[in-house]
C-alpha cells in the first residue's frame, strides 16, 4: 500500500506487510507515532511496539498486545486497525482524545512474530514460540505460560512436545523476556490488555490459583461494562470473570505476571469467532471484530485514565 | 506448507465432569496428534479439537463408546486454508 488510507484492514497480512504497514503509519505521524525495537526473537527477526504519545515524559501508559499465539490471526489483524484508528480518533473524539492527551498507548501487533512468519510459510496452526529445546525433537514454547507467575504449576505442561509447554525456565522465550523488561524499565504502565482468540471472554487474574485477586471486585465491574460496550456494536456476547473460574487452571500466563507488577488493569481478551471457524475466521470478519473490540478497549481505557493509582 | 487434508475439527459437548475428565485423557494421548483450540474446562463449555485424518474415525469410536457428544465444526481444514490463501491471494491482487 503507498498509504495507510489505501492499505486493506479487510484481509489477513504477512509478517513483511505488516511490518510495512507500520514504517507507513510512523512516517505519516512522525511527531505522534515512534517504532521502538524491544528485543529480537529467537530466529533474530525484530519485535516492534508502536508508542503512541501527545508528549510529556514516561507518562501514565496503556500497553495493548495481539498475536502471542500466533495462529490466533483476526487478533494481529485487528491490531492493525487499532492502530489506523488511534491516529483517525485523536482530536476527533473527545474521550479518546482525553485519554491521549494524558497517557502514552504502546501498541504491539505481532507480539510472536517467528510464529507468525511460521503460520504464513509452514503451518498455518502453529501457536507457540519457534525456540529449539535441548534434547528433543519438538519445537517452540507456550509464549503464554512462561512468564514467572505462578510459572511451572498446574495449567501448563513440561512436555516439549505440548502446545502449553512452559520452557526451561520463565522468562525463556526473548519474546516474552523482551516484554518484562520494556514494562519494567518503563515503570509506569497502569492497564496491560492481551488479546488472544477464539472465544469470546474477557478475562483477569488468576489464572494459576483459585485465590481471588485482591481487586476483583473492581476487575469484574469493570469487565462487565467493557463486555457490554463490545456486544451493543453487533451483540456479539463475550463471558467474563478470572482466568482460573472461567475457562481453566493456566499458569504463567501474562496477565497474572503484570498484575503482580501492580499494573491493576491487567486482562486477557479472547475474540471471536462467534461460529465455526475458530482460528479461520473469514477475513471478511476482521473489521467487524476489530471495531467490537475498540468499543471495549475504549471503557478499560477510559477508567484507567479516570482512576489514577 | 503443512497439509492438513482429511483434518476434522470436532466440537465436543461434555455434559459432566467424568466427561470432561473422559477427554483429558485424550489429550494425553500424543500418538493421536489431537490439537485442542478450545482445551477441556468444565461441563457445557465447547471443547475443539483438530483430529488429524488418521484419527478421525478412532477419536469418533471413542467418543461415542463412552457416549460423548459430538459435532462437525470443520469438515476439512484444508479447505478453509485454501479459502483463506485464496481470499488473501484475490485482495492482494486488487490492491496492486
Amino acid at each position: 500500500a503507498r498509504s495507510t488510507d489505501t492499505f486493506n484492514y479487510a484481509t489477513y497480512h504477512t509478517l513483511e506487510e505488516i511490518y510495512g504497514f507500520i514504517d507507513l503509519l510512523v512516517a505519516e505521524n512522525p511527531k505522534f507515532i515512534s517504532k521502538i525495537q524491544i528485543g529480537n526473537t529467537y530466529e533474530g527477526r525484530p519485535i516492534y511496539v508502536l508508542k503512541f504519545s501527545t508528549g510529556g515524559n514516561n507518562r501514565p501508559a496503556i500497553w495493548i498486545d495481539t498475536g502471542i499465539h500466533s495462529r490466533e490471526w483476526v487478533t494481529q489483524a485487528s491490531a492493525v486497525w487499532f492502530a489506523k484508528k488511534i491516529t483517525e480518533d485523536y482530536g476527533q473524539d473527545p474521550a479518546f482524545s482525553a485519554i491521549l492527551d494524558n497517557m502514552d498507548i504502546f501498541l504491539e501487533i505481532v507480539t510472536n512474530p517467528d510464529g507468525f512468519a511460521f503460520t504464513h510459510s509452514k503451518n498455518r496452526m502453529w501457536r507457540k514460540t519457534r525456540s529449539r529445546i535441548a534434547g528433543s525433537s519438538c519445537v517452540g514454547v507456550d509464549p503464554n505460560r512462561n512468564w514467572d507467575a505462578g510459572f511451572g504449576k498446574g495449567g501448563s505442561s513440561s512436555n516439549p512436545c505440548s502446545e502449553t509447554y512452559h520452557g526451561k525456565f520463565a522468562n525463556s522465550e526473548s519474546e516474552v523476556k523482551s516484554i518484562v523488561d520494556f514494562v519494567q524499565n518503563h515503570g509506569n504502565i497502569k492497564a496491560f490488555i492481551s488479546i488472544h482468540s477464539y472465544s469470546q471472554l474477557l478475562l483477569y487474574p488468576y489464572g494459576y490459583k483459585n485465590e481471588a485477586a485482591p481487586d476483583e471486585k473492581e476487575l469484574d465491574q469493570l469487565a462487565k461494562s467493557a463486555v457490554s460496550a463490545l456486544a451493543s456494536l453487533y451483540g456479539t456476547k463475550f463471558e467474563y470473570g478470572s482466568i482460573i473460574k472461567t475457562i481453566y487452571q493456566a499458569s504463567g500466563s501474562t496477565v497474572d505476571w503484570t498484575y503482580s507488577q501492580g499494573i491493576k488493569y491487567s486482562y486477557t481478551f479472547e475474540l471471536r469467532d462467534t461460529g465455526r471457524y475458530g482460528f479461520l475466521l473469514p477475513a471478511s470478519q476482521i473489521i467487524p471484530t476489530a471495531k467490537e473490540t475498540w468499543l471495549a478497549l475504549l471503557t478499560i481505557m477510559e477508567h484507567t485514565l479516570n482512576h489514577p493509582y | 506448507n503443512k497439509d492438513f487434508v482429511g483434518h476434522q475439527v470436532l466440537r465436543i459437548s461434555a455434559v459432566d465432569e467424568t466427561q470432561v475428565q473422559k477427554v483429558k485423557e485424550l489429550e494425553d494421548l500424543e500418538h493421536l496428534q489431537l490439537d485442542f483450540w478450545r482445551g477441556p474446562a468444565r461441563p457445557g463449555s465447547p471443547i475443539d479439537v483438530r483430529v488429524p485424518f488418521a484419527s478421525v474415525q478412532a477419536v469418533k469410536v471413542f467418543l461415542e463408546s463412552v457416549g460423548i457428544k459430538y459435532e462437525i465444526m470443520i469438515k476439512d481444514v484444508q479447505l478453509l486454508l485454501d479459502e483463506e490463501k485464496e481470499q488473501m491471494l484475490t485482495s492482494k491482487a486488487r490492491s496492486q
